[in-house]
């Protein structure tokens, strides 16, 4: 069974001695659903410190690809409770809305996704190329947050890659929340 | 055309060993 895109999956283990892009790392392609399945691996196995990154073959995932540059992410913040019950799902269902071509016409301008295990808590993303293309990246978070089944009152915010890259405090702001 | 598959249909494959 193909799959619309043929997907790359990552592996970062940060290393403070090494220039961070030499800590990334490519793992495996995958372009039908039997591949996906035979590859992929639980989200909690990764020790903190670790990403693992599903992209569209030709894309890499940091902010410096040509297809990053001008985008940004959907960002949903995990508590530090929510390792143990929910992340295995919440990364899942994300590689399942990639996989799957799940955003409509929208679908295109889904670069990938990332999913950074971090001691104060761990971050999914997903990562689209057109920070200013307001249509689909509202119709993006608003399927993606319900494939989540994330509750009405959780809301989730976009940043552009160019705002996170260049933000004073840990905080880039939200150019679009759902 | 659109190959675009939902979360029901991927996850019926989930056990499945690939055919190599």
């Amino acid at each position: 069974h193909p799959l619309q895109n043929r997907w790359v999956l990552w592996f970062f283990k940060s290393d403070r001695g090494r220039a961070w892009q030499d800590n990334l790392h490519q793992v495996t392609m995958v372009d039908t659903v039997e591949d996906f399945w035979s590859h992929i691996q639980l989200a909690s196995k990764l020790s903190p410190g670790c990403d693992y990154a599903l992209f569209k073959d030709g894309i890499q995932p940091m902010w410096e690809d040509s297809r990053n540059q001008q985008g940004g992410r959907w960002l949903v913040s995990l508590a530090k409770q929510q390792r143990h019950c929910e992340l295995d799902r919440l990364w899942l269902e994300t590689l399942l809305c990639l996989i799957g071509d799940s955003f409509e016409e929208h679908s295109r301008e889904v670069c990938g996704a990332v999913i950074n295990i971090r001691p104060k808590g761990d971050k999914i993303a997903v990562w689209t190329s057109d920070a200013e293309n307001q249509a689909s990246v509202l119709r993006i978070g608003q399927v993606y947050k319900e494939r989540l089944g994330l509750s009405m009152k959780t809301i989730i915010g976009y940043q552009a890659h160019t705002d996170t890259a260049s933000k004073s405090n840990s905080l880039a702001k939200n150019k679009f929340v759902v | 055309g659109k190959k675009q598959y939902d979360r029901e249909f991927l996850l019926d494959f989930q056990f499945m060993p690939a055919c190599i």
